[in-house]
């Protein structure tokens, strides 16, 4: 399955 | 993290900061709105609800940071709808939430980097928190001011999201990092603060007032 974007920003 | 993202962050805790300064102090929320308040808590929760399904212990300053976000918006609102409730000015306040909640839910779920619970969380919490300034700005509208303090908040909280802007620009040209979701949104957000930009910029940087023409 294609990553879940790891949104690394508050 | 670069120095945009950094002071984008310091910025946005400036900007909490001085709210929650300026309720306490002057024991009043009067000029400010509730709504914008209650939408920015609804931000952080779904923002940052992973740190309620695994609580990884506190160990780096993003989890410290998730907090302090969730438990000042949330302290913030007790102060404004309970403590000083007698000051909330809510025939001002009377821009209707739902109107930014629905269409941010609805555009969640049709334009999302993945169909899945948390992301749909998080795509609504960035088209929120895109649109939450709108009661505020409104309440000002309607008053025809704003107190200094007031202002001195808007602007820290907008140049938040437009510190941020810059910290895209960064991390696509050196780290080919893209959130085309969060930038899209993030540009919204602050162009809806340019004509107060100009307001505090000609007006309370000199010492003045913003008094809006009623």
């Amino acid at each position: 399955p294609e990553p879940v974007p790891d949104h690394d920003e508050l | 993290m670069n120095i945009f993202r950094l002071f984008g962050d310091l910025s946005h805790l400036a900007a909490i900061a001085i709210l929650l300064l300026k309720i306490w102090k002057t024991r009043s929320c009067a000029g400010v709105s509730g709504k914008t308040q209650l939408l920015f808590a609804v931000c952080f929760i779904t923002r940052y609800i992973d740190l309620f399904l695994h609580f990884v212990s506190l160990y780096n300053t993003e989890k410290v940071m998730k907090l302090i976000y969730i438990s000042a918006s949330v302290f913030t609102c007790y102060l404004i709808f309970f403590k000083f409730k007698a000051t909330y000015d809510g025939n001002h306040d009377s821009m209707r939430a739902e109107f930014l909640i629905v269409p941010a839910a609805g555009l969640a779920c049709l334009i999302n980097t993945k169909f899945d619970a948390i992301e749909i969380l998080w795509t609504f919490s960035i088209y929120l928190e895109a649109v939450a300034i709108l009661p505020q700005l409104f309440l000002i509208s309607k008053t025809g001011e704003a107190e200094t303090i007031t202002s001195h908040y808007l602007f820290a909280q907008g140049s938040y999201r437009a510190l941020y802007i810059l910290n895209w620009i960064y991390r696509y040209h050196y780290e080919s990092h893209v959130d085309t979701i969060a930038i899209v949104a993030g540009v919204v957000q602050t162009i809806l603060y340019c004509d107060f930009f100009y307001l505090y910029i000609t007006k309370v940087v000199k010492g003045q007032k913003i008094v809006l023409p009623a």
